[in-house]
């Protein structure tokens, strides 16, 4: 599924 | 990952480490804000609350653990070590003039009403005007010590960087988030007034002087 986006940011 | 992102938070971990340089080296915090340091510090706690339950990468965990831990010990630094050279006098923006608007807008505009929703928000907010303190000690002394500039340049170009990583992913990989954008614009534009003088002072040699 997508990932969310602001997740995967620092 | 793209190049944007990591160039951008490579830009971050220098401008980090040069302030931690500047401090280890000159053994003073003279014209450093520690409110500004106490509100990244904030920034760094709020958001990185699934430092532990949201695994992204090696990569991920590691430079939040960085950002953490530097962002607590440059204001042990400030407030302990070296708080005999810290500059309180010219440090007097209040505070709390941004923590309770970031925090009231985080609770009324937000993608989900939950806790880590509102704090991840809150440090989304909180990180677009964290540097108004610094930025308004320099216009109270009128001048900045060279290494603070640089300190200043590689953290105002770090968020421009994510502006285009946010552009690069919603082109090529349809991410997009509003509020991230929106409140990294509004820091990238904070730093244009110094960019300029970075850009036409510091790169020309000269001390970062504010026109008195």
């Amino acid at each position: 599924e997508k990932k969310d986006p602001k997740k995967d940011e620092l | 990952m793209n190049a944007f992102r990591l160039v951008g938070d490579l830009c971050h971990l220098a401008a980090i480490v040069l302030l931690l340089l500047k401090i280890w080296k000159s053994r003073s915090v003279a014209g450093l804000s520690g409110k500004s340091q106490i509100l990244f510090g904030l920034v760094f706690v709020t958001r990185y609350l699934d430092l532990v339950t949201n695994f992204v990468s090696p990569y991920n965990t590691i430079m939040k653990v960085f950002f953490l831990s530097s962002s607590i010990a440059t204001v042990y630094l400030i407030y302990t070590k070296f708080k005999a050279t810290y500059d309180g006098n010219h440090d007097t923006f209040r505070m709390e003039f941004l923590l309770i608007p970031c925090a009231l807008l985080a609770i009324v505009v937000n993608h989900e009403f939950s806790p880590m929703e509102i704090l991840w928000t809150f440090s989304i907010y909180l990180e677009a005007v964290a540097i108004l303190p610094q930025l308004f000690m320099i216009s109270k002394t009128g001048e900045a010590e060279t290494i603070t500039s640089h300190y200043l340049f590689a953290l105002g170009s770090y968020r421009g960087l994510y502006i285009m990583n946010w552009l690069y992913r919603y082109y090529y990989e349809n991410n997009f988030d509003v509020i991230a954008v929106v409140a990294g614009i509004v820091q990238t534009v904070l730093y244009c007034d110094f960019f300029y003088l970075y850009i036409t002072k510091v790169l020309q040699g000269k001390k970062l002087q504010l026109p008195a």
